[in-house]
């Protein structure tokens, strides 16, 4: 069996250059964050990813 | 030739049974392809003699069709329903009360069960493999990630996908792609073609979305969403709050908040409300989301398999509020990893339950999908929900004729709302964790 979650979050905003800006999409302030990988186990209650 | 043929001597040898049986399959196979191909013919020479009939332009329609390697069209001509039907009942036959523990032992060491973790620690309490199927663990074996601002996974198993939604389509990973629109479903349609009566239930499925009065939005702050603006435009469909909580409803109803069989829950109407941090109900309408709306959002998606081994039921992953509930009676392919890589839209052919509500950021959808094995999608709030069953079918052909009736196109799910289970929330409120249902063998 399988869940699928869609849901809409925060994108974050882009750090400014003199914030240390590296250009990836992952350097975005204050968005929502995975914390998985593709493979990964988990359990219930573990942390996904966050705001 | 005449010579060869007539001096030859004729000798009979028995062919090898294996040989024997493999042409039959074929054969059959054959014959089973051919007559599902007329009758698709037939189908649709009905359909655009019914086109023609209401003077629309005969239009081929879309047939969703499992495309994939061999072994997905062989087992898209088995009855995939009817055999998870039967392995429901199988499962559900009592076990010989001195066979429990070994038979569960069996299964747990095939399969990987933390028989540690178990809440009942006597085995034989279950007297099947359905109900141990749906075992619950020992409190506390699974803590809540501290972070409040932490999306939970709702049970346990393996991440399979994830990422971010572009143009309504789900990230390609190895070659699978899936349209948003055919999983979740467009926005709603006509609610008077879906009006469906559940046969046990006075569950009204007419789901309407008047426009919510202008004024409103007039209450809220300036940076509100406004009502009748679309607040996410995923594939070309625009997700406006009314759609899909529809506000304002008055008829709709559930059959539990009917006979208050659901206790009300001030305590986890509060605490979700808290958690949506929502104004005052009589200052603003719940769904008004606080100034956040002024950070930009994405639209994310992750897909969670659960083998057969795992603990079976689901939780909340945030607190948020589920508005409407959407039933897609479909098939019931199995969602191992290797058929989710190789059948492309899996998720869209199989069975499965949509719940859509709302959270803190905005839209929250949560979508168990049924395979073969557990086809049966349980959610505790929703008594009246039947899945794999054949009342199902029932139901969703009936949509399918009332819709074809109407002259609307049939949405292909049931839709259901919440909205009376909690009058200040305009639907049922989940905490952060909270037990939301499970799957059930067969």
């Amino acid at each position: 069996s399988t869940i699928v979650l869609v849901f809409e979050a925060p994108k974050g905003r882009r750090p400014s250059f003199d914030e240390g800006f590296m250009g990836g999409p992952e350097d975005r302030k204050g968005g929502f964050r995975w914390n998985v990988s593709t493979g990964q186990k988990v359990k219930y209650g573990e942390s996904l990813g966050f705001v | 030739l005449r010579h060869a043929l007539g001096a030859t001597k004729i000798e009979w040898k028995p062919i090898p049974i294996g040989l024997g049986i493999a042409f039959l399959g074929g054969f059959q196979f054959y014959r089973t392809q051919a007559r599902e191909k007329e009758r698709r013919e037939a189908e649709d020479a009905q359909r655009a003699e019914d086109d023609i009939k209401n003077g629309d332009r005969p239009q081929k329609r879309p047939r969703i069709r499992p495309s994939g390697p061999w072994q997905v069209q062989i087992m898209s001509t088995l009855p995939l329903k009817a055999l998870s039907r039967i392995w429901g009942r199988f499962n559900e036959l009592d076990i010989p009360y001195y066979l429990r523990v070994p038979g569960f032992k069996l299964y747990g060491f095939i399969f990987g069960v933390n028989f540690s973790e178990v809440s009942e620690p006597d085995l034989h309490v279950y007297p099947n493999l359905a109900s141990f199927f749906y075992r619950t663990l020992k409190p506390g074996v699974r803590p809540l990630d501290p972070n409040p601002n932490a999306v939970l996974s709702p049970a346990d198993g393996k991440i399979i996908q994830f990422g971010t939604i572009e143009h309504g389509e789900v990230e390609q990973v190895k070659g699978v792609t899936y349209s948003l629109d055919a999983l979740l479903g467009g926005t709603s349609p006509d609610p008077e073609a879906q009006r469906v009566e559940l046969a046990s239930s006075n569950i009204s499925l007419s789901p309407d979305s008047p426009k919510p009065s202008p004024d409103r939005t007039a209450n809220g702050p300036e940076e509100v969403v406004r009502a009748d603006e679309e607040f996410a435009r995923v594939n070309g469909i625009s997700y406006t709050l009314p759609n899909l909580f529809s506000g304002g409803r008055e008829q709709a109803n559930t059959a539990k908040s009917e006979d208050q069989s659901v206790p009300s829950r001030p305590s986890s109407e509060a605490e979700v409300r808290a958690d949506l941090a929502l104004p005052t109900a009589a200052s603003q309408p719940w769904w008004s989301p606080v100034p956040s709306t002024k950070t930009p959002t994405a639209l994310y998606y992750i897909v969670v398999y659960l083998a057969p081994g795992d603990y079976h039921r689901f939780h909340s992953p945030v607190s948020w509020v589920v508005g409407t509930r959407r039933h897609f009676a479909g098939e019931l392919y199995s969602v191992s990893p290797y058929l989710q890589r190789t059948l492309p839209g899996l998720f869209t052919l199989n069975e499965r339950v949509v719940l859509l509500g709302k959270w803190r950021w905005g839209f929250f959808s949560f979508t168990p999908v049924g395979a073969t094995n557990v086809g049966s999608i349980k959610i505790n709030f929703d008594r009246e929900l039947r899945t794999n069953s054949l009342n199902t079918d029932t139901a969703a052909d009936r949509a399918a004729q009332v819709a074809k009736e109407k002259g609307q196109p049939y949405s292909g799910f049931a839709e259901a709302t919440y909205a009376a289970a909690s009058k200040v929330l305009n639907g049922h409120p989940l905490k952060r964790g909270e037990e939301m249902g499970g799957f059930q063998l067969g």
